[in-house]
């Protein structure tokens, strides 16, 4: 399969559609969400979701790019436009894509 | 006397169950019990709880003719949400270690308008048989939105004030070389993109379907038979959720400082009496009801809890949630609900009859 | 004259609160608020409407004797499943641009059954005070199956078909060299699995299992007391949030085309006519009640969104989901809901009167 | 006779609505249907059903002043949940192929409490109008705590005396170069964890919540107008899930073998006797009523399928789920909802008529 | 640790039984699957799930197999048998397994 | 970026708790946590959840580290105390971080 590249992004779930659209504009084939929640260094419930419910305040957002250069241009966008002041990690893994319709 | 009369109807009001699963709640999140309500049935109650105050307001609207005597309550919720803000950012924003932005990010809170609360208040005024007009839950967003705009505002005029006082030392240095003074940023925020997100909110949308279902549709049937005898008891879940929470965001707001605490346990009983005394105004002018003053007192010691916070999350992104989130849920909304309410009602009760 | 008794009985009827509660929901989506219905709560209101349908019409057929009057309207019900397919299959199928697999995907779900729509129907039938058969709502499965069943059988052909179109082209150029026929594809569809399929989907289980225990257990009280009382409450929430559900498929029923559109408007009442006119021969044949004509006609009107989706996604893999989820939940049950419920009782009205 | 009275009655009982639900959910199970209640939903009936009951208890609590009649029924709760234990442990623990720390945290869950159970069980004696004692309700945390916490002692007690066994069978070959005998492992459980764990479970805390809420503040009309009427209803879809449980459990039952099964099928009517007599000689010192003696009986009956497993899953972490899970969900609930229930309310008609 | 490779499919959540069967059909020890949503080439929720509601419609499933041979032929099967018609991606990371109970 | 180490620990969600404690006390930056189900060896839901309801009864933790030291020490400690007797696997893949608020 093809060399590509895994961009995970984990943030707050208001950011979702901005996120999204960075992602759409920089070119991306597509995206994966998952509801996930957490800890870090800011160790925040910034949504003011109940904190007694059984439902995570982030998401995990996985995007498969060809190039490192997109998914640090994508992750670069996001830090600079959002993770001054809300809560979000974003790491970069090697993967191979084995089947995509458009990839 | 007027303050023995008005203690007995305080007292009295602190018996109603709707503050003992309340405090049950508090105490259920206080032993650390695993016992949790749901998110989708959290969400579900919120919206059965707005729409079905929503239907009530809107089947009478439809039966009254006059909405006229609606504008000068209107206008003293909208003036009350701003000036909720403006005294939060000039009291609770000057005191000592306390960030400005996160300050006027708690007083947006505070004047924006909690469902709940509300929900709360319109039951006991019910089983006080309390008369107040059909469309007193209709001033919600009349206090909401200006608050939550007003927040946003403030919060970008300090901001652009900061930038410009920042870079204005920045090129002191340089003054000799440089004689172009700093460029002025022109940052003007865009009120009508706020006012939109809020009417978007799930709470509020729920209103404002049930106004418009009650005023263009006839819904009384499956209001009498569903929505309506559901609602105390719904109610009763959600004030079990809201103590629960309010346990649970306590930790958070020893982290901010102890001047949020003082502010949150002051700011619902004064915002409470600045807009009782507006509603006594309209009393005189316009012949407001007493349970319509009340409705308006409460509304103004109300602190969101679940459509605000996302606002101003992304209204006021450096504001940090903890302070404004902690300062509502874990104590605003509490004593609004167990101090605010019965007082409001206590002292309206006691001037009807006087 | 029968024009103008039955437009006044039809525009009374689109005046009932299940109707505003259905545009409501497309209004609430088209201002893209942020009011959701929890997935949990959507699930537990259908199966809750499809119980109550289920145990009502058990607890009846437990108490009358004569089941043998439901013969023939079932095997009208089964007809009309099937002709629905063949009709969508040789008119839509047969336009410029649509894609034949499409088509037949969703003409099936045009046959198939709505277990809210039917939810509607009963409501009004109720307050209508019009009679109808208590087994009139296990009429469901001898539509839906049957329609299902057929569109997969019907795509299933025409694959095959253009299969061996496609191989005798293919080996046309080579015929002197080889000899053989091309081989006949025999890929007989098991139907016994699709049906199976169908009768495990979530609502015809719910359907099922209130038939089932209405019958072999005594239920009323359970039934007076809890799932008929929620009833029309509920359904007015499972309008909500059609609506809302036809308004966000809106954007997916323009990417397929116009003729979709078009089809998904005339189908629910076309379906619903052809229904109606079996049931009329019923009611000379057997004395099917108007309340049962107009039960068929509108379960011939509807159009599944919940349950047929999942049978067709697997059993017509290469259709495109965007064409028949969107033609049925933007279009088709808007139509029988708004349009098609009033029309049937209005009509079935008037033929009574007359 | 008595028999022929007892087999009139316990047949009627059959046939209560509650019973059809749970049967149906086996079917529905079965069948392998899609059907689903949705988990936020099922936890949700859960806590309704426990507050409600928490509820009539603590109001009925409230307006009466005898609570010393309550400690000898308190007692052999206790009594009983601490001898189930044990039971299990030198029978279904000394069997062939059977690991004891499997038969103890089995027994462990038979002895312990099902919130479901209980709540069917006040639902037949209301509709059979048996009195029962309001605070009999509150028996639950008097069997479960102790049965948990005795299976938890029990199985460290075991574990250390294999470990000492190990151990000394290890060391007996060094006995010359090592004179040193093997240190005493003192693992003693802290038991206090335990309760505090059981307490703070989801079913517990609603059913001491609704207790705490009527002893305190009187919640009468929110019970009378929400919690009550809806209790049956609510009953009769947890009755459902709990059917479509024991059916899911019943493959991981098979894999743990036969002797699970037969234990979980008499353990429960065994155990329920016990009580029944436990509970007739309260009857005889103390008044306690019938009723109340049902009530004892059906709760050692009952084996825990939502609070017990998690604290059994942390306290005993060697045993293998399926096994005491298996037992409890697939077996021993549906044998104490399908002939406990009816056998032992039978059983005290028949007592109470001679 | 070990050597693995962690094969990940995203899908529509209809055909979780399907691709479960042809993992176990694989020999692999197990697999993880979680709810997931996302945006693809197909972006549609083909599923009847109302798409007003707060859930996802796909879901990501992870196969840690001992051999890339194992990983792939998973890939392969179920892009051939379902990919044609269904919306998924298929890729594979590089990992190291620390602790398994069959492994 | 900086090169790091994502841990990967699927348990039962029981342990979520005292799995964070391992993590904390090991010094990590932080933890993502998801919801997950799957089939592994044991095969048991072990938590009285209804298996009939609609969610996933494992959790799915990971754990971004520096170094490499720390995700075997973090998944050592919890392997030795829980996966003796809970179902578990974990396992770490290679990762660059890009953007993080404290790593
Ligand atoms: N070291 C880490 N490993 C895994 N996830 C992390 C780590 N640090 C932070 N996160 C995730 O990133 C989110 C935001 O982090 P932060 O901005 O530091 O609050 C947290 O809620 C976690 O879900
Ligand atoms: N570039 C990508 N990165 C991450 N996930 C993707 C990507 N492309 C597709 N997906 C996921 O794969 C699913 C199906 O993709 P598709 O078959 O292209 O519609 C989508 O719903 C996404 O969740
Ligand atoms: N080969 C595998 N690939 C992916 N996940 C696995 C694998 N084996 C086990 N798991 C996950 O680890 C959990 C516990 O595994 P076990 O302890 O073997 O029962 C399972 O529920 C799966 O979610």
């Amino acid at each position: 399969g093809r060399q590509a590249y895994m961009l995970v992004i984990v943030t707050e779930k208001l950011l979702l559609k901005q996120v999204a659209k960075v992602i759409d504009a920089a070119g991306a084939t597509g995206y994966t969400v998952a509801a996930a929640g957490g800890k870090g260094s800011r160790n925040v419930r910034s949504s003011g979701q109940p904190s007694v419910g059984d439902s995570f305040s982030n998401i995990k957002i996985e995007v498969l790019t060809p190039t490192k250069e997109m998914a640090t241009m994508i992750a670069n966008k996001v830090a600079a436009e959002f993770f001054e002041d809300y809560s979000g990690i974003a790491y970069v893994c090697n993967a191979e894509v084995l089947f995509a319709h458009k990839f | 006397t007027f303050l023995s009369e008005f203690g007995a109807l305080f007292l009295d009001k602190l018996q109603s169950p709707t503050l003992g699963f309340l405090i049950g709640g508090m105490v259920v999140a206080a032993v650390n019990s695993r016992l949790q309500i749901p998110e989708a049935v959290y969400k579900f109650i919120v919206f059965m709880l707005l729409i079905k105050v929503g239907l009530s307001g809107g089947i009478a609207i439809r039966n009254t003719e006059n909405l006229v005597e609606m504008l000068l309550p209107a206008l003293f919720a909208t003036l009350t949400g701003i000036a909720i803000v403006f005294i939060g950012r000039y009291s609770l924003g000057l005191l000592p270690k306390v960030k400005m932005m996160d300050a006027i990010a708690t007083a947006g809170l505070f004047g924006a308008v909690s469902g709940s609360t509300l929900a709360a208040a319109l039951t006991l005024l019910d089983s006080e048989e309390m008369f107040y007009e059909p469309w007193a839950a209709a001033l919600y967003p009349f206090m909401d939105i200006p608050a939550l705009v007003t927040a946003i505002v403030l919060a970008s005029i300090y901001a652009t004030k900061q930038r410009q006082a920042a870079e204005a030392r920045l090129n002191q240095g340089e003054y000799f070389d440089d004689q172009q003074p700093p460029q002025p940023q022109n940052t003007r925020i865009k009120i009508w993109p706020i006012i939109q997100d809020s009417l978007q909110g799930s709470a509020l949308s729920a209103l404002l379907l049930g106004l418009g279902l009650g005023i263009l549709t006839d819904p009384t049937s499956v209001y009498d038979n569903f929505f309506n005898p559901a609602f105390r008891g719904l109610l009763s879940i959600l004030m079990l959720v809201m103590g629960m929470e309010a346990a649970a965001r306590l930790g958070e707001l020893r982290k901010v400082g102890q001047w949020y605490a003082i502010y949150a346990f002051i700011a619902p009983l004064l915002h409470g009496f600045i807009a009782f005394g507006f509603g006594m105004i309209a009393h005189q002018i316009t012949g407001f009801s007493y349970g319509g003053v009340v409705i308006l007192a409460v509304i103004a010691a109300s602190s969101s809890d679940i459509s605000g916070p996302p606002t101003l999350r992304a209204g006021i992104p450096k504001a940090n949630p903890s302070a404004y989130i902690g300062s509502s849920t874990a104590v605003g909304t509490p004593v609004a609900l167990a101090l605010g309410i019965p007082l409001y009602i206590g002292l309206a009760q006691t001037l009807m009859d006087m």
